[in-house]
């Protein structure tokens, strides 16, 4: 999971 | 209701006016197109009702499994107006002729067998939002922690699909069923499309944004 960063930051940004 | 008023607003592709037409020029567009769609889908499905409530993990496995379901239902959905084109933006609608120059006549034909599928059916809005949800939903990831809330979520939206079919076309009472029948050729539809842009990853000659890159290493 640590290789899919940017799906990560995405999902955990509130909008 | 609440899927409808989450719909994305349509995107623009504006491939490069000053870039001369070319397979590298085509693809780089659809690419770029692709990861910038990626960004919108992932806030549309935080507003799906209860995914926000998954664990992040089981939200990021179902969004690494059925991330290409959704673009290419997006797309299907837009060309449902059109003959034998297809509109992945509303300033990027390919013919056969610009299919070919991309290298994409197999890939857009079997896009295209799904677009004939729901003009035959008569695919309306709410069922289209309806279905993309359950292609998240029901995107068979391998590593799923909580499989019972993924369940409970394909429950609701399962259950939202077949009300609107027993309120909206009562004439015809196995609506839904055939409705869900469809995601088999979307699932097939959407494995060639990651096939295409693995191996034209592989061959290194067109850009490609991280988080499409991320997905398809997801898919790899």
């Amino acid at each position: 999971k640590e290789k899919h960063k940017i799906l990560h930051q995405l999902l955990q940004n509130s909008t | 209701s609440l899927l409808l008023v989450a719909e994305p607003e349509a995107i623009f592709a504006m491939p490069d006016p000053t870039v001369p037409e070319s397979d590298i020029k085509a693809l780089t567009t659809l690419c770029d197109l692709a990861d910038r769609e990626l960004v919108v889908n992932i806030g549309w499905a935080k507003h799906i009702p209860g995914f926000p409530s998954l664990s992040l993990a089981d939200q990021m496995s179902l969004l690494q499994s059925g991330w290409m379901e959704i673009l290419i239902l997006r797309v299907v959905f837009r060309s449902l107006a059109l003959e034998d084109k297809l509109v992945y933006a509303e300033d990027y609608i390919m013919d056969e002729e610009q299919s070919k120059l991309a290298g994409l006549l197999d890939l857009n034909n079997a896009i295209l067998q799904l677009v004939k599928k729901y003009k035959t059916m008569g695919l309306e809005k709410e069922e289209f939002v309806v279905l993309k949800a359950i292609a998240l939903a029901n995107s068979d990831s391998m590593h799923i922690e909580d499989s019972e809330a993924v369940q409970r979520l394909q429950d609701v939206l399962h259950g939202a699909l077949q009300d609107y079919e027993t309120t909206h076309h009562p004439e015809d009472p196995r609506r839904a069923g055939k409705m869900i029948m469809t995601l088999p050729l979307l699932r097939q539809t959407a494995a060639r499309a990651i096939q295409h842009f693995c191996s034209i990853k592989q061959d290194g000659r067109v850009p490609m944004h991280k988080l499409f890159l991320e997905l398809l290493e997801a898919k790899a």
